[in-house]
């Protein structure tokens, strides 16, 4: 057994060396077998893309061609494999899409290029790769982030999706509202479900479990802002369509819950810091309706009122919410047709989408800002738990 | 320390679709 002399940092130049036969055996153990749920949870952020970098280093360094491209190729299929295989798991998806982006951070911040050196230390620019340009790899890389970040999208919107109209629309948490319900309506949630029925806490709880998972993972800030507006995104327009299809959650009173349940999203926002992540301006319909549920809708001025209120709801909302109004008290009353053909004239020459429901599956295009890292390559060593005796620091 | 040159040769990358219908024939040819 070879003996390990131990060397100091300053002497690795930040490159790891593998033999071209043991390339299968890196992409298995560092991604098709590494679960984040297990060993990777007490990596440093990013480390599997670091590694796999240090490795096109050495290859690089070596001016082998071939090896540089085997690498990338099966590193790039590797991720797309294993994002196969458990490509419904979140913890799964959001750790190889952080690892992702570093990687190609990585490939830019030492790619020789200065608009991508411009926070390198000096000895970061010693390490800029010396033979190959791999701006067509970023490329692919770039394109495979799109990929898993849609992934990501489809992931938790399948996790949020059953939890938003229980917890934004039927659960009622406003003590004294709700205790009436609208006339001739019944409940459509049967009064055993409380049990088993979602409410905002459970949408707030899983923005944390959400929200934690990512940065654990050490996703871009940038990258987590997307992915928060994308999600509150999905909570608005769902609890939205919803509203616009049931009678029974257009009142006054649910107008009040929303707007209370709205007011929470926005506190889970600026506790995570997150408010300008333009998620809650996605919310802007949902807030919308809820006030047009609770505004005067009577008079002139009160038509004026809402036309200018609701900007971010189509003409189609606005009449269908006025329609479906339905009063739960003798304070109330019901919107008269003349008020909501007052409104239909005043809104004509808008030029918006005949559209009533919002696209719920709608993904915002997604953009991965370069985000250097001050780690610096010599310092990283590869722990044991990893299984990659047989590469070695250089 | 002054920027290094730019490495000059570009590695041309085959597209991501390319890539997996690569891997695919690779693994059709696997036993």
């Amino acid at each position: 057994r070879p003996l390990n002399i131990p060397r100091k940092e300053k002497d690795f130049q930040g490159m790891l060396e593998y033999k071209r036969d043991d390339e299968p055996k890196l992409i298995k153990n560092l991604i098709l077998d590494l679960k984040p749920r297990g060993v990777a949870v007490n990596l440093i952020p990013g480390l599997p893309a670091y590694i796999l970098f240090m490795c096109v280093r050495h290859a690089d360094y070596l001016n082998d061609d071939q090896k540089v491209r085997s690498l990338l190729t099966s590193t790039i299929n590797g991720i797309k494999k294993i994002l196969k295989k458990r490509g419904d798991d979140f913890e799964t998806v959001s750790f190889w899409l952080s690892n992702t982006c570093r990687f190609l951070h990585c490939l830019k911040q030492y790619s020789g290029e200065e608009s991508f050196m411009k926070h390198n230390t000096s000895r970061q620019n010693e390490h800029c790769l010396t033979n190959f340009d791999l701006a067509e790899y970023r490329q692919v890389l770039s394109d495979l982030a799109i990929q898993i970040y849609q992934q990501l999208v489809r992931v938790l919107e399948n996790i949020l999706q059953p939890m938003i109209v229980s917890g934004m629309l039927e659960h009622e948490t406003i003590q004294g509202v709700s205790g009436v319900k609208p006339t001739g309506l019944r409940k459509r949630t049967s009064s055993i479900a409380d049990e088993g029925t979602y409410t905002l806490d459970s949408i707030v709880r899983q923005l944390n479990t959400f929200h934690s998972i990512l940065c654990q993972h050490g996703m871009d800030p940038e990258l987590i802002k997307q992915v928060v507006k994308q999600m509150f995104y999905i909570i608005g327009a769902v609890t939205l369509n919803n509203l616009l299809l049931r009678k029974d959650m257009c009142s006054w009173s649910k107008g009040m819950q929303i707007r209370y349940n709205v007011s929470q999203l926005e506190e889970w926002l600026r506790d995570k810091n997150l408010m300008n992540s333009g998620a809650k301006e996605t919310l802007e319909p949902l807030i919308q309706a809820a006030q047009l549920l609770q505004v005067k809708k009577k008079t002139d001025e009160d038509a004026e009122a809402i036309c200018s209120m609701c900007n971010a709801l189509t003409t189609a909302q606005i009449v269908k919410v006025l329609n479906l109004y339905t009063p739960v008290n003798e304070f109330e009353e019901r919107v008269l047709v003349s008020f909501i053909r007052n409104i239909q004239l005043r809104l004509r020459d808008r030029k918006d989408s005949p559209q009533l429901l919002m696209d719920a599956k709608h993904i915002f295009p997604v953009t991965f800002p370069f985000n250097p890292s001050s780690l610096a390559l010599e310092t990283i060593q590869i722990p044991g738990s990893l299984a990659l005796g047989f590469i070695s620091r250089v | 320390a002054a920027p290094r040159a730019r490495p000059r040769i570009l590695l041309k990358a085959p597209t991501l679709a390319e890539m997996e219908e690569m891997n695919l024939s690779e693994d059709d040819d696997s036993p």
